[in-house]
């Protein structure tokens, strides 16, 4: 048997947010750990993985290890049916063909029920090496969010460098160019609005925008968002997942293969 | 032009 309890349910529905345009089908992988999905997009330029811990949940019962394959844009057409303040349980009996949700309203009376089939997916596991990277950057979602967004309006790709203390993203197209150069802040009062800047060696590498925008849809999951690169390696680009007390529940994270100049 | 790179080039399957 396999249940899990969310008090907080919104952050279920803002993960199924960010991923369900990206990956059409997943499968969850469930153990005493917690929760997790690892998925690449259908043409294969980017892979998502999440992570739920075990002691994220408010109530947390695994017996035994479980795939749950599904398709998420069905999953997220369900918790859309949740209201924000909702409390949401996942169960999922043992060789069973559909996992069910139920979402309790904060006092009131009110509780619904629905069920989601399950999938028998070919999951493809890629193994990701735990290397340091050239550069970290974090940096205020909100922002990484809007440069994202700003630029895929002149072009396709962004070409992110960074030297010394600042990050530049720029795109050029056929109605011109834009260029957005951040610098690392000061202690800043709010670490959230923050910009820092680790950085090894200077990197110059080319991501498609498109992609960049996908995940920027985990923006509402995380005040920050971290940013990590080296020279001919997929950037990472981490939302890491709170609760409402700031306690770590876990991440999603997104790699993007580059772009190179043929 | 600029070639996009697939992302299984970089991790293998596990």
């Amino acid at each position: 048997m396999f249940e899990a309890k969310l008090i907080q349910g919104a952050i279920l529905k803002k993960i199924l947010d960010a991923i369900k345009d990206l990956v059409n089908e997943a499968s969850w992988d469930c153990s005493s750990q917690g929760m997790s999905l690892q998925a690449m997009d259908t043409s294969h330029v980017s892979l998502v993985a999440v992570q739920m811990k075990a002691d994220g949940f408010d109530k947390y019962r695994c017996d035994r290890s479980v795939t749950l394959g599904m398709n998420l844009s069905s999953l997220s057409k369900i918790l859309k049916c949740a209201g924000n303040d909702d409390t949401i349980t996942l169960k999922a009996p043992d060789d069973g063909d559909k996992i069910t949700l139920v979402f309790e309203a904060k006092n009131e009376s009110e509780t619904s029920e629905y069920e989601v089939k399950l999938m028998n997916l070919d999951s493809e596991y890629l193994g990701i090496p735990d290397t340091p990277y050239s550069v970290n950057v974090k940096m205020p979602s909100h922002k990484f969010q809007r440069i994202c967004r700003d630029l895929q309006q002149i072009g396709d790709a962004v070409t992110i460098s960074c030297a010394k203390d600042s990050i530049r993203f720029a795109a050029k197209g056929d109605l011109g160019s834009g260029t957005v150069n951040l610098c690392q802040t000061a202690s800043a009062d709010k670490p959230e609005d923050s910009v820092s800047i680790s950085m090894q060696e200077p990197i110059i590498q080319s991501f498609a925008l498109k992609y960049l925008n996908h995940f920027a849809k985990a923006t509402p999951l995380s005040p920050q968002v971290s940013l990590s690169l080296s020279p001919d390696v997929p950037l990472v680009v981490e939302y890491s997942i709170t609760d409402d007390d700031g306690s770590d529940f876990g991440y999603i994270r997104y790699y993007l293969a580059p772009k190179i100049d043929e | 032009g600029n070639k996009q790179l697939k992302i299984d080039c970089f991790f293998k399957r596990a």
